[in-house]
């Protein structure tokens, strides 16, 4: 089914691929916490600017994946004051794959202010939405044969994407502790936009 | 159904981003048709070396896509004589997408030479694997819980996937005349390899 299928093929086609230190084989290939301590040491920050060396995954139960995670990072009754702001991204992984030759995998690094407290001092992290989900969002929004089936199984097929991938992820001894899903609803009980940075910080 | 899932989001989440020239709005994204014109005029090929401006897609029914397509271009008689040879890519596109800046997408150009003939001059075109066939492959090879499930009813999933990716495109005035959909088994009806390069230039 669709669902569990976007999450084989995101674990397949793009976690495996990125997150885990190869221990043998590609030469060149740097998994995730290889990449931020590379970004650590480039930018010199210390180690508690970036305390979780993991890759945020953001999972929207309402689908809408923003283009930028700082358009998600506000109190809904103070939308100009962001808590996040996209900084340099991770060094890239490049590999050969399926007649691309050095097809480009990147990942986004974002400062986070806590503005409840007073502090100057970001935190940093490595985060994103989790494409399938953007995609279908996508697919729902231009695709007009298709939409309507979808949009009434939406719910199904994120949770079927959702539950499949914490299974996947669970059974995998090489990305279970690389990565860290978050399943949000984009806004409250109160129809209240929710700020990610929040929840991110937790 | 998974095959069509991944129809959807193969168009939606690339096809429709990489191929069709942006008429107004995003400012620095280049169509294919753009990146060849620049391709070719970077390495001063005549107009003749690049008689097919389009993507060509490579479907095999059996999912085995090589990672590097020269792989798949002898003869099965001549296995070292091979007929294709990965060139320079095209420049890359870049998009922020779903929380990712800048994320890169990029397409490799290939050489054929017509062995058949003796012509020392090289037709250029730009070709890879259809990805996800290649991601849904690794899910059969690596993934023991489903891979009974998903080797059943590989065929169908394939044929899901070719099919729908042809509705899809027949209904997208941008993107119909940018790619060629190329399915073809790996191996002939005598078990032999097929010579890819042959395919693509008929
Ligand atoms: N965040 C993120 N960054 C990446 O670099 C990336 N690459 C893949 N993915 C996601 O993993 C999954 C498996 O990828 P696959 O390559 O099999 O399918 C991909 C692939 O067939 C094709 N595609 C996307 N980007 C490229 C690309 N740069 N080159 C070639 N093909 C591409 O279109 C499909 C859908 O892409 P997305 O909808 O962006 O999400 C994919 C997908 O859900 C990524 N996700």
């Amino acid at each position: 089914d669709y669902g569990s299928g976007m999450a084989y093929n995101y674990f397949y086609g793009y976690l495996r691929l990125v997150l885990p230190d190869p221990e043998v084989g590609t030469p060149g290939a740097k998994g995730i916490r290889k990449r931020i301590e590379t970004f650590m040491n480039h930018h010199r920050l210390l180690k508690t600017a970036f305390p979780v060396r993991k890759l945020f995954i953001l999972i929207p139960r309402n689908l809408y994946t923003p283009t930028d995670l700082m358009e998600v990072s506000t109190d809904w009754h103070n939308s100009t004051n962001y808590w996040m702001e996209a900084a340099m991204s991770l060094e890239t992984q490049e590999l050969d794959r399926a007649g691309v030759k050095q097809r480009v995998y990147k990942n986004s690094v974002y400062k986070i202010w806590n503005r409840d407290r007073s502090t100057l001092y970001p935190v940093y992290v490595v985060a994103e939405g989790a494409t399938p989900l953007k995609t279908f969002y996508d697919v729902i929004k231009m695709n007009p044969k298709m939409s309507r089936v979808f949009k009434n199984h939406q719910h199904e097929i994120v949770s079927a994407f959702y539950k499949t991938l914490q299974d996947i992820l669970r059974d995998s001894d090489d990305c279970r502790d690389l990565c860290e899903i978050i399943f949000y609803a984009d806004t409250d009980e109160n129809q209240r936009r929710v700020n990610v940075a929040r929840i991110i910080l937790e």
